[in-house]
């Protein structure tokens, strides 16, 4: 028996929207330290891992740990239906192969039940380890974001570069060049603006900005973004679900052949 | 020309 019951359903609507891009079908895993997911695209070139843990819950019942195969799109179907202020309550019984969403109205008004079908997903986790990475940036994520989508106009790849004088975002493209570079930035009014960076080396990697892109639909959910560089490692792309855990993009770089 | 390297050149399975 599994029941969770999330009072600020729109955590999860935004949550599916950020990765349903990204990976078709995924296997959401449930223990007691949380709802979680870790899901690579199906290039093999990406990875998200999400962390919902059972204490930001209102209400967190999981019996024995349970394992349930998703298609996202039909799951962001499903949560699109619940209201932005709905809490949103998961239900499955044991050997059951269907998962209900509870979609409850803030003064219980209006309650819908939607069922959904599971599926049998074959995936594959990989180990991935603690690791020192040699620059971690924090920026505000629409910054992040509008520098993404801007560099997509000019072209495919991103070079990242962190300096002590700040981190530099570079593509070139059939049409021309840009560079943007975002200095160290704490003098702001909230902290949730400034852009911190903490370098133990430089590092320049290359990565594709269709990923990049795509990790950015993650953006609703955190004000701030966390970017980990290290040269022999992939970009971890980090965002911080308040008070809940975090969703983390992992991209591999690209090389010069 | 740049080469796109894939999680498992970093990551192993479980």
């Amino acid at each position: 028996m599994l029941e969770l019951r999330l009072v600020q359903g729109s955590l999860l609507k935004k949550v599916l929207e950020a990765i349903r891009e990204l990976v078709n079908d995924a296997n959401f895993d449930c223990s007691a330290t949380g709802f979680s997911l870790q899901a690579m695209d199906s290039s093999h070139v990406a990875l998200v891992a999400l962390l919902l843990r059972s204490e930001g819950f209102e209400h967190y019942r999981c019996d024995r740990n349970l394992s349930m195969g998703m298609n996202l799109n039909n799951m962001a179907k499903m949560l699109r239906c619940a209201g932005n202020d709905d809490i949103i309550t998961i239900k499955a019984d044991d050997g059951s192969d269907t998962v209900t969403f509870m979609f409850e109205s803030p003064n219980q008004d209006k309650i819908a039940d939607f069922e959904m079908k599971l599926m049998d997903i074959d995936s594959e986790h990989l180990g991935i380890p603690d690791a020192e990475y040699h620059a971690i940036v924090r920026m505000p994520s629409a910054e992040f974001a509008r520098i993404c989508k801007d560099l997509s106009s000019i072209g495919d790849t991103v070079v990242i570069s962190v300096t002590k004088e700040g981190v530099k975002f570079s593509t070139a493209g059939d049409i021309g060049t840009a560079n943007i570079v975002c200095r160290q930035n704490k003098t702001v009014d909230k902290p949730e603006e400034a852009t911190v960076i903490e370098m133990q080396e430089p590092v320049s990697l290359t990565f594709a900005l269709r990923y990049m892109n795509s990790f950015t639909k993650a953006t609703p959910l955190s004000e701030t973004v966390t970017i980990s560089l290290s040269s022999e490692l992939p970009v971890v792309v980090e965002y911080k679900i308040a008070d809940m855990g975090y969703i983390r993009f992992y991209l591999a770089p690209k090389i010069e052949e | 020309h740049e080469t796109q390297l894939r999680l498992e050149a970093f990551f192993t399975f479980n």
